[in-house]
């Protein structure tokens, strides 16, 4: 996050009842804000950079519903997002409520079935808000709560160290600070590209947690590893131990299906051994006829029994490699629980092209990559974005896949992104043309191989970040604002100091927020803060085919 | 191409099929400037001479029947000095750029395409029965690290530091013989990026054999410094 102590998501918002509003000039001036509020326990803003409005708020996104909305973005105190304990816990402020034993706690505020020595008004500072489990006085063994249970007045709740270092199963999901390897080599950082040229970039693989230099396993190994700092060794597996049996951060113990199955089956415990097609299952310890890495050592916490049908790589449906041969893998048939449908169906859409028409609310096409080429999230997934934009709520959207699609009538398709701290982007894709144009392209003869996007003078590409040239008139018709005027809109976030690189020069219309919507000014129209611009579109440019491909599925 | 697609005539315009002098397609490459195409140096065995070559821009259909056809023959070859399977030909003359020729974008020097990022392989080679002989076919699968195609289940350390992978783990589709030389191309920022040459492989569309490609990225400087000395 740009403001220290706090863990920013754009395009988000929380519609908390709980929230003040301020005019404020920057987005620390709302971090001020917030960390000075009296009338209540502050624990997240939003800001709008282009209005800069700024509110602050009692809730944040684990214990309020989290709304998209453009052009703003939540900062959330980090505090109130740890759900792990440094010390004895005084300073928890997480949302377990449930004791060591799994009694429910009682709420803070309530005077039954126990009457509280320690409440919200006795100890404000405490948050004791609903009925997470807290600390208020110091307990030596940590977070605690009143039970609702009559006959247990308190107990601990076990809430697991943030210093712990081990890991669970593989340890895809360990997200502490080792960076070490078992040999001794210090891990280089994920962002970097020396010694070792790689392709994990932490920006592009957000939800892999590519920190620092900490060993991680983003691709499933049997451990976390990393790149070294030697140059002559490119990377090598960590030692971290595994956390025990009675280990708080052993994952939840999942409820085995052994007749049926739900969503993409990956509780399936059953023992069918026989594929769609009558196949019999390789064991999955076994690597003839088919040599893998889906082993039981690989994936320790998937039950990779015999040659039962399993799902331990999140596919569609439990699998297995097959005894013969010639086919390497089918799915098998479990039979579905209940009524549910079947998972996303995997049928190829027909044709389509890039491009929408109105809204896009009708748009069924495959993309699934943001304005800013970040992978969108799977609608019927929630994380890394809890939501409510299902299948079951919006059946006819068509929310299939990660594709992009338009459910509630926003102006463009749209999805939620797989970055953690981008809820939400607008596709990338263009609006279809009206109607066929009447002239011929633009001819480039001598097309650009230089790899940045060259500035463009008179038309704009994309969303048209790079746009330099002279329009400065809005679609309404109204003078731009000279980016380094502060009438009639005074304003902080988009001058040519803040944003050097971004052409932001005179009045002519920039796009230094990577608007979807293109190319912006503030007006001299007092009563309109901002407008967009109208920028022609441009023609032929390497990479950039006219007739769109279509990009069908290899599996 | 196994598996995939017939592609959508035209939509990969910077596709070329590189042919002997006599018109037999057998590989591909890529257009990156009007004059200069990018190949895979196995490609340029059979001779060192131009002459034995010739381009054809502009077309859907290994017959190259279509009226949008441009045909070339070569002013130079250049082979990457050091022996990677990368290679460079000057057209006789600077195609005609529109609607149906057009080159591909370079990557930035020393760019590495991120695990996973899907990208686009072209070509008229062998089909091993997927159809669409004849025809410009595609297919899309995932880049995956060399740290994971190195691993001995996989290419067990074949795979140098300028070369990339790309492939389904499971197999099913790959590029093959034919479309060597011809473009792998990722989607970024609203344009196509040839990030690999297609060069190798064990098999093709094989489980755990993904396909090998020229890391574009590595040889963007001699690419810049031969252009322009040229």
């Amino acid at each position: 996050s740009d403001v220290e102590g706090y863990s920013k998501t754009e395009g988000a918002w929380i519609l908390s009842l709980n929230k003040r509003t301020y005019s404020v000039n920057t987005v620390a001036e709302c971090a001020t804000k917030c960390n000075t509020e009296t009338s209540f326990t502050c624990k997240s803003f939003i800001y709008n950079e282009k209005d800069q409005e700024c509110w602050t708020a009692a809730a944040n996104s684990k214990t309020d519903s989290v709304f998209r909305r453009s052009s703003t973005a939540l900062y959330e105190k980090n505090a109130y997002l740890l759900e792990c304990v440094n010390g004895i816990g005084t300073d928890y402020r997480g949302t377990k409520s449930k004791t060591n034993s799994g009694k429910i706690c009682q709420r803070w505020d309530s005077s039954y079935p126990h009457r509280p020595n320690f409440t919200p008004q006795s100890n404000p500072r405490a948050d004791l808000d609903s009925n997470f489990c807290r600390n208020p006085d110091g307990d030596s063994n940590g977070p605690w709560c009143y039970t609702t249970d009559a006959n247990t007045r308190w107990e601990h709740c076990n809430v697991p160290s943030c210093s712990e270092e081990c890991i669970v199963c593989n340890g895809v999901n360990y997200r502490g600070k080792i960076s070490t390897t078992e040999n001794g080599f210090t891990c280089q950082r994920w962002d970097s590209q020396k010694p070792h040229n790689h392709g994990y970039n932490p920006s592009t693989l957000p939800q892999k947690y590519l920190e620092e230099n900490y060993c991680r396993n983003p691709d499933g190994d049997p451990r976390p590893w990393c790149f070294t700092t030697s140059p002559s060794k490119r990377w090598e597996f960590c030692s971290i131990p595994r956390c025990s049996k009675s280990s708080p951060t052993e994952p939840p113990t999942i409820i085995p299906e052994v007749d049926c199955v739900t969503n993409q089956g990956l509780a399936y415990r059953g023992t069918i051994a026989v594929t769609e097609t009558g196949k019999t299952c390789q064991s999955w310890s076994a690597q003839t006829p088919q040599t893998h890495n889906r082993t039981p050592q690989n994936y320790p916490c998937k039950d990779l029994d015999n040659n039962y049908c399993r799902n331990p790589d999140n596919e569609r449906r439990p699998w297995c490699y097959t005894t013969d041969p010639a086919t390497r893998w089918e799915y098998c048939n479990v039979t579905r629980c209940g009524n549910e449908a079947a998972p996303d169906d995997p049928v190829i859409p027909p044709d389509t092209e890039n491009c929408y028409e109105g809204n896009g609310s009708n748009y069924r096409g495959i993309t699934s990559e943001t304005i800013s080429g970040k992978k969108c999230q799977r609608w019927s997934s929630m994380t890394p974005h809890k939501h409510d934009k299902t299948q079951e709520a919006f059946p006819n959207a068509d929310l299939r896949r990660n594709w992009c699609r338009n459910p509630d009538g926003d102006q463009a398709p749209w999805c939620y992104t797989t970055d953690p701290a981008v809820r939400w982007e607008y596709c990338n894709l263009e609006k279809c043309p009206t109607k066929p144009s009447g002239t011929t392209r633009p001819i480039q003869q001598e097309p650009s191989t230089n790899t940045q996007t060259p500035a463009e003078r008179d038309c704009k590409t994309g969303n048209g970040e790079t746009y330099r040239g002279p329009t400065s008139v809005t679609v309404l018709g109204v003078t731009c604002q000279a980016w380094s005027a502060q009438t009639p809109h005074q304003h902080s976030s988009f001058t040519p100091e803040t944003h050097p690189t971004k052409g932001l020069e005179g009045n002519s219309c920039r796009n230094p927020d990577g608007d979807v919507n293109g190319p912006w000014c503030y007006t001299t129209d007092r009563n309109k803060k901002w407008d967009y611009c109208q920028i022609s579109d441009s023609g032929l440019e390497c990479g950039t085919p006219v007739v769109k491909p279509k990009r069908c599925f290899g599996r | 191409i196994v598996g995939g697609c017939v592609s959508k005539p035209h939509s990969w315009p910077w596709q070329i099929s590189l042919r002997t002098s006599n018109g037999i397609h057998f590989c591909g490459g890529t257009l990156i400037h009007p004059q200069w195409v990018l190949t895979a140096t196995h490609c340029l065995e059979r001779s060192s001479r131009p002459s034995a070559y010739k381009v054809l821009l502009g077309v859907h259909t290994e017959l190259a029947t279509e009226p949008s056809k441009q045909e070339m023959r070569l002013e130079k070859i250049v082979k990457e000095p050091n022996g990677a399977d990368i290679a460079l030909l000057k057209l006789e003359r600077p195609a005609l750029i529109n609607e149906k020729v057009q080159p591909a974008c370079l990557p930035e020097k020393d760019y590495i395409v991120p695990s996973g990022t899907e990208c686009y392989v072209t070509g008229w080679g062998e089909t091993q029965g997927t159809g669409g002989d004849g025809t410009l076919k595609e297919t899309g699968f995932p880049v995956i690290e060399n740290r994971v195609c190195n691993r001995p289940a996989y290419l067990n350390g074949r795979v140098k530091d300028h070369e990339m992978c790309a492939g389904n783990i499971e197999g099913g589709t790959d590029s093959c013989q034919g479309d060597s030389g011809g473009p792998l191309v990722c989607y970024a920022q609203n344009r196509f990026v040839v990030q690999g040459v297609t060069s190798w492989g064990l098999g093709c569309a094989n489980a755990m054999k993904p396909g090998v490609y020229a890391r574009v990225s590595k040889f963007v400087d001699w690419i810049d410094r031969t252009i322009k000395t040229n």
